[in-house]
């Protein structure tokens, strides 16, 4: 554990609660994807299978339970509790086009062709384009509320500060994984556009609105 | 890297 990655995994835990606090204190899930959040729950449910056979420390379990039952949360509260609430219409994107390639790729590149390994790989692909359906549901409207630009920018800040993780363990440890490094940089490469109108907009105190 | 131990991060 190095700094880089607890705060990583601090950005990551805060972007979950943002948006949990948001829809339960608002009671609307207005502006949220739940398409991306059926992605996530998907990318969780596949990665961390392996609380049933792999411990790690108290920390890595604690967390991996968190994020499972924060996941499973937000869809119960956009597709059950909140639901009149939730922007259907602007959130069209076809996550079957993201799955299938994901899926594929994970059984052509993989560590090991083993089943847990294989659904790491698809998870670990998965997360990386899982906040487009968010992102385009932001181009669809043309705005979000500063709410929904603080939890996507807390997201994305976890990714890149992984990277940094990455780049410590990779001298400190002479660690390194290449499927992850790699997915992590387009998952963070995502979220560029983003962050430029984040700084340049939203931490000004406007609203974050998209250029006609 | 080895196969098995991207297990510890989250």
């Amino acid at each position: 554990m190095n700094i880089f990655r607890l705060l990583g995994d601090l950005s990551h835990l805060l972007a979950i609660i943002i948006l949990l606090v948001k829809i339960w204190k608002t009671r609307s899930c207005a502006g949220i994807s739940g398409k991306s959040q059926i992605l996530f729950a998907v990318v969780y449910t596949s990665r961390y299978l392996d609380l049933i056979n792999a411990f790690i420390s108290p920390y890595n379990t604690i967390m991996k339970i968190v994020f499972l039952a924060a996941s499973y949360g937000t869809i119960y509260l956009m597709y059950m509790k909140f639901k009149a609430t939730y922007d259907v219409n602007h959130d069209t994107f076809r996550i079957e086009f993201l799955i299938a390639p994901a899926a594929v790729l994970a059984l052509i590149v993989n560590h090991a062709f083993e089943p847990l390994e294989i659904l790491w790989t698809f998870s670990i692909y998965l997360e990386s384009v899982a906040i487009l359906p968010q992102l385009f549901l932001v181009s669809k409207t043309g705005e979000a509320e500063s709410i929904t630009s603080h939890y996507l920018f807390m997201l994305g800040s976890y990714r890149a500060l992984y990277i940094f993780n990455w780049i410590y363990r990779y001298y400190a440890e002479n660690h390194y994984d290449l499927i992850a490094i790699v997915a992590g940089i387009v998952q963070t490469v995502l979220y560029c556009d983003f962050f430029y109108l984040y700084i340049t907009k939203v931490l000004k105190g406007k609203k974050l609105q998209l250029p006609a | 890297g080895s196969a098995k131990s991207h297990h510890d991060e989250l």
